[in-house]
This record gives C-alpha cells, sequence and structure tokens, in this order.
C-alpha cells in the first residue's frame, strides 16, 4: 500500500509557528 | 619516442643532452685590450678588434679569432673571464683554448647562485703552494672521501705555442661517487656561471712573472663548458621560457627552472631528484575530479607507509573528506553514479515535517523519519498511520 504523500496544507502550525518551515 | 616515460607510459629518468653550456653565451672579461686603440689591436675595428665574444661564438667571422687582453705590464696580473649559463648546468668538464702561451697559474671558479657567490673548482699552477697556498694533487689523485678543489699542474705549452687549460669535474672528485646517488657530488658539478681567473702569465725563465717587466697579455679562442642542462632527472631537453630565460622542459608533475619543485597539485608525495631506478615523479592528489587544490601532510604520508600524504582542499560537487571520497553532510552517495561524477552526491531533501533531521544516511540517502513516518526523505505515513494536522507528530495511529 502506497500512501499518499504529506499534505503540508493539512497542518495547523497556530501552536509551532516557530517550526514552521519557509516554502 | 618520450625520453621521459617508457613505452607502458611509466615515468623514467631523464636527462638532458651533453652541450657547450657556454656556447653564444656572453663573456665578460676584466680585461680586453683595444681601448685605447693600439697598432695590433682597436676595439672600434672589427677587422682588429679581439673582443671577448669570440671566446664563446661558433666562429666563422672574417675578423680574428681570439680574444686578447690588454698588455699586463705589472702586478697585478689577473685577468678575469666570467660566463654566464642562465640558469644551473650539471657540469663536467671546462677547457680554454689558448691562442698564446697558457698562463702559469689559474684558477676555475664556479657560482651556483647566478654571480653572488663563488667556490673553486680547481687550481691549476707550476708552484701551487706559492701561487695559491694549496698542496699539489697527489699522483694518486683525490684523497678525501668528498670531492674537492685541488691543485693541478699548469697547462703546458704546445709546438706552436698556444695552449690548453682542461678541467673535468671527475679530477676533483674520488672514486666510486656515482652523480645519480650522491647530493654532494651533484652539489659539486652544480653551476650557474663559470669563472677562469688567470692568475699569473708564463715568463720564460721566471717562476715568479709578476716580478717581469716585460709587458704580456692573454690571448684566448675558445671557452667550453660541457654539461647538462640541470633538470633533477625530470626533463629531457631546456627551452627558452616566455621571457627567453632558459628552463628545463618538466615532466613527471614537477617545474621550475630546474624541475625542482612538484606542480602544485601533484603533491601527494615529497619532491625527489629521479634516479636511474625509480623517476621519483610528483604524484597528483587524489580528489576524484572535485578538487583543484590540494596540500602535502607529512605525518598522514609516514602513516601511509611513505605512499600518500596529499590532502585535497575545497572539494567540490557537495563533497568532503581528504580525498573527496565521501558526500558532506546533507547529501548522499547516489549508488547510480561513479565517485568522480559531479553528481555523485545528491541532496538529502529530507521533508521539512516528517523528517528529525535534515541529514540523511551518507549511503543509502534514508532521512530519521518520526515515529509513523516512512519514505526515504521521510514523506509518507506509515501503513496503519494517517496523517495528522500536528506538525511535531505528523503521523498517527489509525484508531
Amino acid at each position: 500500500e502506497v500512501m499518499p504523500t504529506l499534505d503540508m496544507a493539512l497542518f495547523d502550525w497556530t501552536d509551532y509557528e516557530d517550526l514552521k518551515p519557509e516554502v | 619516442p618520450d625520453p621521459c616515460h617508457d613505452e607502458g607510459g611509466a615515468p623514467r629518468a631523464c636527462v638532458p643532452g651533453l652541450v657547450n653550456a657556454a656556447l653564444g653565451r656572453e663573456v665578460l672579461a676584466s680585461s680586453t685590450c683595444g681601448r685605447p686603440a693600439t697598432r695590433a689591436c682597436d676595439a672600434s675595428d672589427p677587422r682588429r678588434a679581439h673582443p671577448a665574444a669570440l671566446l664563446t661564438s661558433a666562429g666563422g667571422g672574417a675578423g680574428p679569432l681570439c680574444w686578447r687582453s690588454d698588455s699586463l705590464a705589472r702586478a697585478p696580473l689577473n685577468v678575469t673571464l666570467t660566463v654566464a649559463l642562465g640558469k644551473a648546468f650539471e657540469v663536467v668538464f671546462v677547457s680554454l683554448r689558448f691562442c698564446s702561451a697558457p698562463p702559469a697559474s689559474a684558477a676555475l671558479l664556479k657560482s651556483q647562485d647566478h654571480g653572488r657567490s663563488w667556490a673553486p673548482l680547481g687550481f691549476f699552477s707550476s708552484h701551487c703552494r706559492l701561487d695559491y697556498g694549496r698542496p699539489p694533487v697527489p699522483a694518486t689523485g683525490p684523497a678525501g672521501p668528498g670531492p674537492e678543489a685541488l691543485c693541478f699542474p699548469a697547462p703546458q705549452a704546445q709546438p706552436d705555442g698556444s695552449g690548453l687549460l682542461a678541467f673535468s669535474v671527475q679530477d676533483g672528485s674520488p672514486p666510486g661517487l656515482d652523480l645519480a646517488s650522491s647530493p654532494v657530488l651533484q652539489d659539486w658539478v652544480t653551476a650557474t656561471d663559470i669563472r677562469v681567473v688567470l692568475t699569473r702569465p708564463t715568463a720564460p725563465g721566471d717562476a715568479r712573472a709578476s716580478e717581469a717587466a716585460v709587458p704580456y697579455s692573454y690571448s684566448a679562442a675558445e671557452l667550453q663548458v660541457g654539461g647538462r642542462c640541470k633538470c633533477n632527472g625530470h626533463a629531457s631537453r631546456c627551452l627558452p621560457d616566455t621571457q627567453g630565460r632558459l628552463a628545463c622542459d618538466c615532466r613527471h608533475g614537477t617545474e621550475g627552472p630546474d624541475c625542482g619543485r612538484c606542480k602544485p597539485f601533484y603533491c601527494d608525495r615529497p619532491w625527489q631528484r629521479a634516479t636511474a631506478r625509480e623517476a621519483h615523479a610528483c604524484l597528483a592528489c587524489s580528489c576524484n575530479g572535485h578538487a583543484r587544490r590540494c596540500r602535502f601532510n607529512m605525518e598522514l604520508y609516514r602513516l601511509s607507509g611513505r605512499r600518500s600524504g596529499g590532502v585535497c582542499l575545497n572539494c567540490r560537487h557537495n563533497t568532503a573528506g581528504r580525498h573527496c571520497h565521501y558526500c558532506r553532510e546533507g547529501f548522499y552517495r547516489d549508488a547510480g553514479r561513479a565517485l568522480s561524477d559531479r553528481r555523485a552526491c545528491r541532496a538529502c531533501d529530507c521533508h521539512p515535517v516528517g523528517a528529525a533531521g535534515k541529514t540523511c544516511n551518507q549511503t543509502t540517502g534514508q532521512c530519521p523519519c518520526k515515529d509513523g513516518v516512512t519514505g526515504l526523505t521521510c514523506n509518507r505515513c506509515a501503513p496503519g498511520f494517517q496523517q495528522s494536522r500536528s506538525p511535531v507528530a505528523p503521523c498517527v495511529k489509525i484508531p
């Protein structure tokens, strides 16, 4: 089973703003 | 055929041919007749001039064939002839052919630093102690362990009144010394300049001509310096460089006027003179095509059993290491490409959320994944896991 790649749009960065990667 | 490499391309010792190193070189004479002009010698008239250039020219001119000094009426009777060879040569012999009676004493000197300092090669006199404070050379030849400047008999006048001063470097060195293996002998024969000091003319019936009142002049036709352009076994010829200076046409990864050092990238082992048995070529550093510079490290060289001491500098194409032989942090080896390939190292490209770091395994390229994450770059949830909204735990177990 091939899982889909991680969807960056689904992540909630509210509490992790400092970890958010620059796109 | 390349004299510096064998049929298989392996380096081998090579030397330039034996030449007259003085031929065509300028000779500086401390005294030359013709200024002011006399009946026999006029420096301004080519038909009656006796310039020092005649000593090293190939001849064939219409004028006189011999250089001639001024008339020397009283002491000092020294006349010096100096020829700069242009670069270092390994001298085999020196000869000076006289047009008149040879001198009763003369000294032969060499310089290894283009005329800044001088050292004797030999002396010639019928009165060695009187003229040079040295004993005459014994009939058995040199007695010391190394080569030395000895005092030989003065050249004999030939029936026609001329004479030849001839010196072979073997005359001053003990038998058994081999040029290829003796650094002392190599130093002994090396010269950038040769100087002949004609110290005392021959005076009939008088050993001390300096006391003679008879005017005398030295006259010589040819100064020869037989030798090989010094290239330390790494060139078979010497050529003028861009500035017209003579320099070895260096091979074996060497450079310099005498091939006396390794080229910048050829420093995997120390420079050495070639011998008959071993070419001692300078070896290029092994950088897999990813560096243009390297430096030599003696400690590494010793640790390698005197095989390799080169350390590559500024490895490019994301490589690292002494030989640019592995990938720098954040990159991994692409097994499908040769190590020398510009794209041999690929970026890890670890997922910014799924991976626990940016550095992957340098061999496999596997990034360190967070729990529940899988894939080479940690970009997918593992089977049984699903994506969450938390970037700290991007994949959670499916309930």
